[in-house]
Order: C-alpha cells, then structure tokens, then sequence
C-alpha cells in the first residue's frame, strides 16, 4: 500500500535580499523533523489523522514557525490561534480560532472533533474546553518571540503611515 | 501558517492546518485556516492545506475548490492544485499556497508567493523539502 506525506510552514514575499543562512538551517530543520515524524507514525502502519496531528504539533512547538508558540500578535498585542483537522475518511472535522492559551492548537481541534457534535469552537468557549480536556495550557509569555513582536512593530508603523483599514485583512 | 497531508496505509487521507494569522490583525478576526473548505479540506480524493492570504483563500474556497476539481472536472491532483493557486486565486489578488495528497500518493505543492516552506514524501517514496521558489 501507498504512503505519502508532507508539510509547509508558511508562504510569504521573502526575498532573496532577506534571506538568513542561519535561519534558513533552522527552518529546513525544523520542517525535516516534521517531515520524519509525519512519515514514521504512516511507515509504521499509523493513521493520516494521528501523522498529521503529530507534525502540525511539532511546528506549533518551533518558535521558527507562526503558530502555537511563535505566533503572529494581535494588534492589540495577544495572540488568537487557530487550527483545524479533517479525516477525509469519515469527513469529521474540528477546528477552534480565537484560542489564547492552548500550547497545540491542532490537538485541541482534534478533541472538538472527536468529543464534541460541533465543528468549530471559538475565543473564550475554546479557551474553556482546552482546560476542560486537560490539554496543556500555557500563559500568554510563552507565545511571546522578539521577532513576531517586532514584526508587529514594523506593521503598527506602516498602518500609520498607510490608508485606514489597509493590512487587516 | 504551518500544516500537514497524508496518505496512510489503509488509503485514509488526513489534514491539518494551524496559524497565528498575520501581525497586527484585527482582535477577532478570522483567517482561513480553521474554515473547513477554505484552508484545510479532505475527503477520499485528496487532503489540501493552505497558507497564505486568508480572506482571499476563504473567497475562493481553495481546499475545497481543488477537491471538487477532482471530483467534479476530472483533474488530477496537480492540474486542479495549479488552476486554483495560479489561476483562481492571483486573479482575486491572493497570494500563498497549498500543499496537498491525493489516494494515490501524488503530491502537489504548489504556491504564487515567492516562498513556501514545504517538504514531502510521495507515494514513490521521493523526498522534497525546499523554501523559496528557487530551491
């Protein structure tokens, strides 16, 4: 039988002029290990539902990478994750946005898919099941990294030099 | 935006998608990667996850307009990839990409964007991990 496998971390308008040799070793490792525990849950006759899980976790945890811990901030300065997983098999679905204190966003939009009837569950209603789950739960410091708080910096000073409402999206 | 596809040895497809959505959004606001249909989808063709500009992904609908391309017009996994991320979403002013499996080990990793952090292992057992565009 066929096994296939594969992950990203992100798309953006890196330049060739900003790029980090360092950082760049770092990001091709972290996706490496991604890659590799993805793999060796399905080479091991695992389930796509536990290979996906398990990667998306393990970039949640890399700083390198914007979500979970190293997630992009609010303009207000606090972070909402969001995360969702499908089961193409059974088409069950979870997901949660809004989440402030989950540590993997993707295992909590697992547990809404495999232990409640919704969908999706948003802000304080996720924040309440991820406790209620047991799922680890961290404190707003642990989401915070220098380069996404300067990051947010840099776009706080170009919306107030750029038309109202321009970057949000 | 990080996320995962896989095809497993029963033939069941999975995805998965996480975020931290863009710097300096709106409190509140939501992006596509927790809309099923929009940055993540699977069914028994294919699993897609996406990243990139969310609302432009959520008005296209991207995960799941390539998984009815397969089921609907017939495309493979790579045409139906490419018509959405090249096609679909640039002509709606949306920048990013997705990375996607289908039942029989293809993968497609394609992205309008001048980088997508991705890597795969196909159903033939090749290995791709790359950054930028020309990697």
């Amino acid at each position: 039988m066929t096994i296939a496998f594969a992950v990203h971390g992100g798309a953006g308008p890196v330049q060739n002029a900003e790029r980090d040799p360092e950082r760049d070793t770092a990001l091709r490792a972290g996706l490496a290990a991604a890659l590799d525990a993805g793999y060796r849950i399905l080479h091991e006759g695992g389930s796509a539902l536990d290979a996906v899980t398990t990667a998306v976790a393990l970039l949640e945890d890399d700083p390198l990478f914007n979500a979970g811990r190293g997630a992009d901030f609010t303009l207000d300065g606090r972070v909402e994750l969001e995360a969702a997983v499908m089961d193409g098999h059974s088409r069950a679905a979870g997901a949660v946005t809004g989440v402030s204190i989950a540590r993997n966003p993707v295992r909590l939009a697992r547990r809404v898919m495999e232990a409640t009837p919704c969908v999706m569950l948003g802000f304080a209603a996720a924040d309440a099941f991820a406790r209620t789950e047991g799922l680890e739960c961290e404190p707003p410091q642990y989401f915070f990294t220098e380069a996404r708080w300067q990051a947010l910096q840099r776009e706080k000073a170009r919306l107030a030099d750029g038309p109202a409402g321009a970057g949000h999206g | 935006t990080v996320g995962a596809v896989a095809l497993d040895v029963q033939g069941r497809l999975a995805a998965a998608t996480s975020t931290g959505g863009r710097a300096g959004k709106w409190p509140g606001r939501i992006g596509d990667s927790p809309l099923i249909g929009a940055g993540t989808w699977a069914d028994e063709r294919c699993a897609v996850s996406a990243t990139g500009h969310g609302e432009y992904f959520i008005r296209a609908a991207v995960a799941h307009d390539i998984a009815a391309r397969l089921a609907y017009a017939g495309q493979t996994l790579a045409e139906a990839a490419d018509s959405v991320v090249h096609g679909t979403l640039p002509a709606l002013g949306g920048s990013g990409g997705v990375i996607a499996v289908d039942a029989d080990g293809r993968v497609a990793m394609p992205f309008n964007s001048a980088g997508m952090y991705r890597a795969m292992i196909d159903g033939t057992g090749r290995r791709e991990l790359a950054l930028y565009r020309d990697d």
